[in-house]
């Protein structure tokens, strides 16, 4: 039957009643809640 | 020895890069003398020093203080896999072979110390190993290689980027789960990194999607060979929440992978992962404003969006094997004979396991009627666009008869997997959706089932209220065809015996 | 035949390769107990998000020299992630680092704090996210004399000559580490400044 979604989504920083829609991929910390208790350096560019 | 003054080498390089940040003329000279002094300069100098390199570092994890830095002389390496790909001259080879040998070697290490160990395996030296060389090859192509001066080698480095992704998943699928279990929870951090998955989603003409394909499917196949109705192992529901924050997260970002790829992705995902399955069925590209499904003024037919036929990345006609043929032409002019082909053909000669609800083997080739399914739909949307909506809405078509026949043909369980095949396809509004609506809904309330009218508008039934009674998200498409059926007047539902004779059943049915 | 194998650096490692291929090819019916335990240790090890943080081998020391810089620490700080329980409101910055804590708490930083991790952590994730969070304050970046300016633009009374005012200021980050307003001889030049 599944469960519900709404704090996995949650979890994942997804809120889908937002009108703005982040991505999430890129600061993707882990699969788990678990595993993801600190944040992860996202890509970046810093010109010369 | 030789592997002592590799050794020593490789401790210099890792000091050095403590002392200067990397982009360092040091580091540079340091490349440079490898090659020049006899380190670096043949490829079996290469595999003798990468083995050393491994080596030293995995054995400085393993030995390190575990609340010190443990990582630093595998994080040294992968900045020295990144620099030789990016300092070297690749006249001689190409930058693709370099890379290959490189990761065969790792490839090699790793797998004798996962045999050699056992359960004493530990994986996080290599999860690092990959994970850093993710960062690195990042740092280094930010901004589309804008770092790198050198207009010529800027140009051979974006041209390399789908060869470094391609061999690196390459690699991961030689490590999936099946193979390498000891492995398992840090092979599905790394199809989910941050550096791998939105890149591989994101490469122009979506060149990186066979091989995340192929990385989902691998998944996948692990989660379904070890789910068993009696009993889930702990560690495969652990696996199968990661997977769910995955896809969760790729049908936020990139929901046309989902969009594109729902026939490949359900060929390997178990049927009783029900509520994944509609993660994937259900999601829709970003631009779409979706109408109500539960507006009672909704008519699927006059839904604009409904005219559009959705994107399909892997053609299922590449599965119909030796029914291709005998398909294809029955669709431009059907005989029986070739009918009877096509619906002889779907059987296996061997049970296959399948966890399902209810059953427990399949005696069909399911992935093959998928393929005649999908591919009918995709042949009937195209025939709209050549000739008229008349051509496939109209139950003597070809198109329609096909499906009928096959159902006709068919034992109950081609019956149902026709019906499920159907069903994947009522998704959110578009062409398939809408013409699949037609069918399921015709095949209902047909009289041309004689005495098996019951048992296939049961199989209907059951098919979607399966789907619509678990937990959200629930796809436009089953919501509105099964509220097709709920409207219809000379069949009330709640009438058929088969939805009386159980009463939770019969509760479900009247309350919708 | 394969070169692979003819190679004897690829030996004896080669058999162990070849090992994991047999659960591919002929899948096991239940999990084995070997496989079982295997997949529990896996799990028990399983890599989190520092293990997949970017590495940094090379601490970047303090770009330049500070009075003030002995008190602040050399390390980063490992912000934890906390709850994401606030919905994305601007639009205009909706990227991927907006949601991140570190992000979303440099947005509450006075403008001493941003120039100061700009000009003393260089190359850094912190610098790239302070002149990210300097640039949507209306901050810009001058290439040439690296200093960041700002256009005040001041709407002035009705019956004025002029309907608005505009100044320009910049921040001095090399003598005073204050914000001067620019002469009058100043132009500005758009090709001088960063475009972020």
């Amino acid at each position: 039957l599944g469960i519900d979604l709404s704090p996995v989504l949650h979890s994942l920083g997804i809120h889908p009643n937002s009108v703005y829609r982040r991505k999430v991929l890129d600061t993707f910390q882990s699969p788990w809640v678990e595993t993801s208790r600190s944040e992860v350096e996202p890509r970046f560019f810093t010109p010369d | 020895t030789n592997k002592e003054r590799m050794y020593l080498v490789f401790t210099e390089w890792v000091k050095l890069l403590q002392r200067v940040p990397s982009d360092d003329v040091g580091v540079l000279v340091f490349i440079r003398q490898m090659v020049s002094k006899g380190v670096l300069d043949q490829s079996d100098k290469l595999i003798e020093f990468c083995k050393a390199a491994i080596e030293l570092s995995v054995n400085s994890f393993k030995e390190s203080d575990p609340t010190s830095e443990v990582f630093i002389a595998i994080d040294a390496f992968s900045t020295l896999i990144v620099k030789l790909l990016c300092l070297l001259d690749f006249s001689q080879s190409t930058r693709k072979e370099y890379f290959e040998i490189i990761f065969s070697t790792i490839t090699l290490v790793f797998s004798e110390d996962q045999a050699k160990n056992g359960n004493n395996f530990n994986e996080r030296p290599y999860f690092r190993l990959l994970s850093s060389l993710l960062c690195e090859w990042e740092y280094l192509r930010g901004h589309n290689f804008a770092k790198i001066k050198d207009a010529r080698a800027r140009k051979e480095l974006k041209e390399f980027e789908e060869q470094f992704f391609e061999v690196f998943a390459s690699f991961l699928h030689a490590y999936q789960p099946i193979a390498f279990p000891g492995f398992s929870f840090a092979w599905i951090t790394l199809l989910s990194h941050r550096m791998f998955l939105p890149r591989l989603l994101r490469l122009p003409d979506k060149k990186g999607w066979p091989k995340l394909l192929l990385l989902f499917s691998d998944l996948l196949k692990f989660m379904g060979q070890y789910t068993k109705k009696s009993h889930v192992p702990d560690a495969i529901s652990v696996v199968y929440k990661g997977t769910l924050r995955i896809f969760l997260a790729v049908g936020n970002d990139t929901p046309e992978f989902l969009v594109e790829n729902h026939y490949v992705l359900l060929n390997y995902l178990p049927m009783v992962y029900m509520q994944l399955r509609n993660i994937i069925l259900a999601a829709f590209p970003k631009k779409l404003s979706i109408p109500d499904p539960y507006d009672p003024n909704l008519e699927i037919e006059k839904t604009e969006l409904c005219q559009d036929a959705p994107l399909i990345f892997y053609d299922p006609v590449q599965d119909l094997k030796n029914l291709k043929k005998p398909v294809d032409n029955y669709l431009r002019i059907p005989t029986t004979s070739l009918m009877r082909t096509i619906s002889s053909g779907v059987y296996l000669n061997e049970y296959e396991r399948e966890n399902g609800i209810g059953y427990d083997k399949t005696a069909v080739d399911v992935k093959l009627i998928n393929a005649i399914v999908l591919h009918v739909g995709i042949e009937a949307a195209l025939e709209k666009e050549k000739t008229s909506a008349n051509a496939i809405f109209n139950t003597e078509s070809s198109y329609y008869t096909i499906l009928t026949n096959l159902i006709t043909e068919g034992t109950t369980e081609v019956k149902f997997y026709v019906v499920q095949a159907i069903s994947n396809q009522l998704r959110y509004p578009n062409a398939h959706t809408l013409w699949f609506n037609y069918v399921l809904k015709n095949m209902f309330t047909s009289n041309e089932w004689g005495d098996n009218k019951a048992e296939i508008q049961e199989i209907i039934i059951r098919t979607l209220l399966e789907r619509i009674i678990t937990n959200k998200p629930h796809c436009w498409g089953v919501i509105v065809t099964f509220t097709d059926l709920l409207r219809l007047n000379d069949e009330s539902l709640a009438d058929l015996s088969f939805i009386k004779d159980i009463p939770e059943v019969e509760l479900i049915v009247r309350n919708l | 035949e394969n070169d692979a194998f003819r190679n004897p650096l690829f030996q004896p490692q080669l058999e162990y390769w070849l090992q994991t291929k047999r659960p591919l090819i002929q899948p096991y019916e239940d999990m084995p107990v070997s496989m079982a335990s295997q997949l529990e240790s896996s799990l028990l090890n399983c890599p989190d998000s520092l293990d997949a943080d970017t590495p940094h081998l090379f601490q970047t020391p303090l770009s330049l020299p500070h009075p003030t810089s002995i008190f602040f620490p050399n390390e980063t700080i490992r912000l934890v992630s906390s709850d994401h329980s606030n919905p994305p409101t601007q639009s205009k910055h909706n990227d991927i680092y907006s949601r991140t804590f570190l992000a979303r708490i440099m947005s509450k930083f006075d403008l001493d704090t941003l120039f100061f991790i700009f000009y003393h952590y260089q190359g850094s994730y912190e610098q790239f996210l302070s002149a990210r969070e300097l640039s949507h304050r209306g901050w810009q970046f001058n290439k040439v004399n690296r200093c960041w300016f700002y256009k005040e633009v001041e709407k002035l009374p009705p019956g004025m000559e002029n309907a608005e005012e505009i100044t320009w200021r910049y921040f001095d980050y090399q003598k005073s580490w204050l914000a001067r307003r620019c002469g009058a001889e100043f132009v500005y030049r758009e090709e001088e400044f960063e475009r972020i």
